[in-house]
C-alpha cells in the first residue's frame, strides 16, 4: 500500500 | 501514523473491550444488538482480506486480527454461551440484516475506486460499517433506559469515527494524493448517525443523571 491510499487504515 | 488516527484506532479497540468485558463478566448482553454485532463482524472479514495479499505493518496485522477476532467472539456469545443468550432480547432487536447488506453490496459494485473483488469488499465494508450501528440505535431508541456500559460502548465507538475524521483532514495535508471520496463521505454518514445519540449523552453526562432517550 502506498503513501497516500487510505487502504492502511482500520 | 498520527494522533488522531492512533487515538481513534485506541478508542475503537476500546470500545470493542467495553462490550467484551460487560458481556464476559456480567454475563449479559442486555441493551446490545446481536444485528449489529453481525453486521460489524461482515464488515471486518469483508475489509480485512488484505490480510492474505498485502503486509502494511505489525501493528497493522494484529490490530486487524483483534477486530477479526473480538467481533466474532462477541457474536459467538450472544448466539451460543448457555448463559449470556438468555439475556438477549430477540423481539426487541428486529433489523433485518439485508435491508442494510443489499444496498451497500450494490452500491459498492456500482461506485468504488477499482472494479475487482478485493476493491469491491472493501468499499462494501467501508458502506456497511457507515450504517451497521442503525440496528443498535434503534433497539437504544426502543429500550431507552440504557446501562452505562451499553452507553459508553456506543461513545466510544462516536468518539472513534469522529478521530477518523480528524485523521483525514491531518493526513489530506500532510501526505500527497490522499483524496479519498468513498472513505470520507460513508465515515461522515456514519459519525452523522451517532449525533443524535451524542446530544443525549452529553446533556446526561452535563446533568449528571442516567442516560435515557426519549420515545
Amino acid at each position: 500500500t502506498q503513501k497516500g491510499s487510505s487502504h492502511d487504515e482500520l | 501514523m498520527n494522533i488522531f488516527r492512533l487515538a481513534g484506532d485506541m478508542t475503537h479497540l476500546a470500545s470493542v473491550l467495553v462490550l467484551l468485558l460487560k458481556i464476559h463478566t456480567i454475563k449479559s448482553c442486555a441493551g446490545i444488538s446481536l444485528k449489529t454485532q453481525e453486521l460489524y463482524a461482515l464488515v471486518f472479514a469483508t475489509r480485512y482480506l488484505d490480510l492474505f495479499t498485502d503486509y502494511i505493518s505489525l501493528y497493522n496485522t494484529l490490530m486487524k486480527l483483534i477486530f477479526l477476532v473480538s467481533s466474532f467472539s462477541i457474536v459467538w456469545y450472544i448466539r451460543h454461551h448457555k448463559i449470556v443468550r438468555r439475556s438477549y432480547d430477540k423481539d426487541q432487536d428486529t433489523f433485518r440484516h439485508y435491508f442494510l447488506v443489499l444496498p451497500c453490496f450494490l452500491l459498492a459494485l456500482v461506485i468504488n475506486e477499482k472494479f475487482t473483488v478485493k476493491e469491491i469488499m472493501w468499499t462494501f465494508s467501508l458502506y456497511l460499517e457507515a450504517v451497521a450501528i442503525l440496528p443498535q440505535l434503534v433497539l437504544l431508541q426502543r429500550t431507552r433506559n440504557i446501562d452505562n456500559l451499553t452507553g459508553q460502548y456506543v461513545f466510544l465507538l462516536g468518539a472513534y469515527r469522529s478521530l477518523y475524521i480528524l485523521n483525514w483532514i491531518y493526513r489530506y495535508f500532510t501526505e500527497p494524493h490522499y483524496v479519498h471520496w468513498i472513505t470520507w463521505i460513508s465515515g461522515l454518514v456514519q459519525t452523522l448517525l451517532y449525533a443524535d445519540f451524542f446530544y443525549y449523552y452529553f446533556q446526561s453526562w452535563k446533568n449528571n443523571v442516567k442516560l435515557e432517550l426519549p420515545a
